[in-house]
C-alpha cells in the first residue's frame, strides 16, 4: 500500500 | 536515525544556542538593535506548539522527546525574551514583513493538503507548511538592513545547514527503509531553496572574514 508516514522525525 | 538527521538536529541545536548567545550579548549593548527577527521566532514557537501534540501520545524514544520539550521550551523562553526583557532592543520597524499571510497561506494549504482530515493531522501540516516560511521575516529583515552582524550570519548557517542535511537524510532513508514523506519532502525542498543566496554570501564573504553585506 501506501507508504506511512512513520513522524518520527522532529 | 542516520548520521545526517542526527548533526541536522544538533546543528538545530546549536543555532538555537547562538541565538540565546547572540541575545545575551545584545544585552549589553543598550540600545541596539537585535536584528533578530521577532516574527520568524514567534513563528518558530508556533511551528513547534502546532507540530508536537503528540507529545504525550506519541512516545518514539526518550530522544526524540527530550528534542521535542527542548524546542517548544527555547522557542517560547526566545519569545518571552524578546517580547519583554529585551523589548527595547527589538526594533519592530526593521521587522515589516507581513507574517499573517504566511500563516493564513499555511493555513490555508493545510486545510486542502494533508495526509488526513483531523484536527491533530491538520496542525501538523501547518507546522510543516510553516516551518518552510517561518525563516522569511528574518532574511526580510537582513535585506532591509543590507548587512548582518557575524554572529547572525552564523544562526542563519546552522539552521541552513540543518535543513540542508535534512534533504539528505531524506534520500538516504528513501534508499535504505523506503521512507516517504511528501509533504515534509516538498515544504522541506521549498525551506532549504530559501538559503540559496544567504549561503552564496555566507561562503563568499563571512568565511573570507569580509562583512556581511548585500551587493
Amino acid at each position: 500500500g501506501t507508504a506511512e508516514v512513520k513522524k518520527d522525525e522532529l | 536515525m542516520n548520521l545526517f538527521r542526527l548533526v541536522a538536529d544538533l546543528m538545530h541545536l546549536v543555532s538555537i544556542f547562538i541565538l540565546l548567545l547572540k541575545m545575551q550579548k545584545t544585552r549589553s549593548v543598550a540600545g541596539r538593535c537585535s536584528r533578530i527577527s521577532f516574527k520568524t521566532q514567534a513563528l518558530y514557537a508556533t511551528v513547534f506548539l502546532t507540530r508536537y501534540t503528540d507529545l504525550f501520545a506519541n512516545f518514539q524514544s526518550l530522544y526524540n522527546t527530550t528534542m521535542k520539550v527542548f524546542f517548544i521550551a527555547s522557542s517560547l523562553y526566545i519569545v518571552f525574551l524578546m517580547k519583554f526583557k529585551f523589548k527595547a532592543t527589538n526594533d519592530p520597524r526593521l521587522d515589516t514583513f507581513k507574517a499573517q499571510y504566511v500563516v493564513g497561506g499555511a493555513a490555508a494549504l493545510a486545510l486542502i493538503v494533508n495526509y488526513a482530515f483531523t484536527v491533530q493531522e491538520v496542525l501538523w501540516t501547518f507546522s510543516i507548511y510553516l516551518e518552510a516560511v517561518a525563516i522569511l521575516p528574518q532574511l526580510f529583515m537582513l535585506t532591509k538592513t543590507g548587512e548582518a552582524e557575524v554572529i547572525t550570519t552564523h544562526y542563519l548557517f546552522a539552521l541552513g545547514t540543518y535543513r540542508g542535511l535534512y534533504l539528505v537524510n531524506w534520500i538516504y532513508r528513501y534508499w535504505t527503509e523506503y521512507y516517504v514523506d511528501w509533504i515534509v519532502w516538498i515544504a522541506g525542498a521549498v525551506q532549504t531553496g530559501l538559503y540559496c543566496d544567504f549561503f552564496y554570501i555566507y561562503f563568499t564573504k563571512v568565511l573570507k572574514g569580509a562583512k556581511f553585506e548585500l551587493p
